[in-house]
């Protein structure tokens, strides 16, 4: 945990859907790799955070102290990737839906 | 048309997922452990669409969902009448194609016995070659739920017999379509070839099946996947099995979070109190606020003349090292 960076970046995070219970009704995948996003937007950012540019000038005001109670921009997904997932539905049929946003690919301060 | 394993599967596989004896195994663990020979039809040709569509950016049909319908097979008029209940498909997916796969073989009339003429001596016996194998045709109605008739023809297909046994696929978007926009979700086909079916037909592994690919409009919403994966247990009966015990859950999920054994433990070495001594009502200060970056800088230790001036039992309660007066120290060197 120690070593992991302080910056705002991709974790990683296996989603196992026995974990959450779906597995009852869900035939595949049984897991997959979903990720997170964690780390600090502080001022300066870097410019592997992507900060959006109202990010940038959030960050600005709250490290000038301008106004206070001004928060960080949050770690967020930035770009993510879709998921095909296998399940049986209510009446015990099999259906295949590709859910979007399912899966971290990278991640910015906003 | 695609064509089918020929072996047959056993019939108990033949129910497809309708899910194991076994009350540990979820059917969707029964479902995704089956091997293709044991699973139906559907099963296998939905695990082969979910291979082609799971990889990155793939859309199925050009949509992002593909339903299939299990038939249920019921006799109407001693002719076997194969029954689809598309209730299940949600408001928001927009039909783009809907297919109708079932398995065909050649229906061959039975040959007519000749009378054999005993003319020459060598005249043998012989039978007339059976007649072109019957032509069959697919009646498709719907109905809605809770009516008792036949329902609305929607759509009639006149098939050319198959060479052998297989599998065929034929496009049925404007009949569901139809059917869909008229509140009829009942869909009933039947495979005619004119003649009365012989024996009892029964749902096999060759029991057809049908398709449907959706444009899911709301997908795209935020928590689409709750919305159909997030839900009760649809075979989990209301009450344990019979056989379990009392308190057994039923659950078969591992529990991983290991219970905290005994008093939790704090990192700070004992008696390197952080409260600042001169404000005793000091908030609580949790450790990460005083230590502003990970790795703490270690404080000068007071040097030995006024670590003395502070008097023995401070001394004692702040100290590192434990010390004992002289006379414990000459006992414990003599032993």
């Amino acid at each position: 945990q120690w070593d992991e960076p302080r910056v705002c970046s991709r974790r990683y995070l296996k989603v196992d859907f026995a974990d959450i219970g779906w597995n009852e009704w869900i035939i595949s995948p049984k897991s997959f790799d979903a990720y997170y996003c964690s780390g600090a937007c502080e001022f300066p950012m870097p410019k592997m955070v992507r900060p959006s540019n109202h990010a940038t000038i959030q960050s600005i005001v709250r490290a000038v102290g301008i106004v206070p109670g001004i928060p960080e921009p949050c770690c967020v997904p930035d770009k993510m990737s879709s998921l095909g997932v296998l399940f049986l539905d209510e009446n015990r049929n099999v259906v295949l839906k590709v859910y979007p946003n399912m899966s971290v690919e990278t991640c910015a301060c906003r | 048309s695609h064509t089918a394993a020929a072996r047959p599967a056993p019939p108990a596989a033949a129910d497809g997922l309708a899910g194991d004896k076994n009350p540990q195994r979820s059917p969707g663990d029964v479902a995704a452990a089956q091997s293709p020979g044991a699973q139906d039809m559907v099963a296998v040709h939905m695990l082969r669409l979910y291979e082609k569509y799971s990889r990155r950016g793939a859309r199925p049909g050009g949509g992002n969902t593909v339903r299939s319908f299990r038939a249920r097979l019921e006799v109407v008029n001693q002719k076997a009448v194969y029954f689809f209940n598309l209730t299940s498909m949600q408001d928001s997916e927009m039909i783009l194609t809907a297919t109708f796969h079932f398995y065909s073989e050649p229906q061959w009339p039975p040959a007519r016995e000749v009378p054999c003429k005993q003319r020459a001596k060598n005249a043998s016996c012989r039978l007339l070659p059976p007649g072109p194998p019957a032509r069959q045709h697919l009646l498709f109605r719907s109905l809605s739920q809770n009516t008792a008739t036949q329902g609305l023809l929607r759509g009639a297909m006149a098939l050319p017999p198959p060479p052998r046994g297989l599998w065929q696929a034929k496009d049925i978007s404007l009949i569901v379509k139809a059917a869909r926009r008229d509140g009829e979700l009942l869909l009933s086909a039947q495979l005619d070839s004119g003649e009365k079916d012989m024996g009892v037909p029964r749902l096999g592994p060759h029991a057809p099946y049908i398709l449907i690919y959706a444009n899911d409009l709301a997908i795209s919403e935020p928590n689409s996947v709750a919305v159909t994966l997030q839900r009760y247990d649809p075979f989990q009966a209301g009450d344990p099995e019979p056989g379990a015990a009392p308190n057994s859950s039923a659950d078969p999920r591992v529990r991983r979070a290991t219970q905290a054994t005994g008093p939790l433990q704090n990192n700070e070495l004992p008696g390197l109190d952080e409260r600042p001594a001169q404000a005793p009502h000091a908030q609580h200060y949790h450790k990460h606020e005083l230590w502003p970056n990970p790795l703490r800088a270690l404080k000068p230790r007071p040097g030995r003349k006024d670590r003395r001036k502070k008097g023995q039992d401070v001394f004692m309660a702040s100290s590192q090292v434990l010390d004992f007066d002289e006379k414990t120290m000459q006992k414990a060197r003599k032993k």
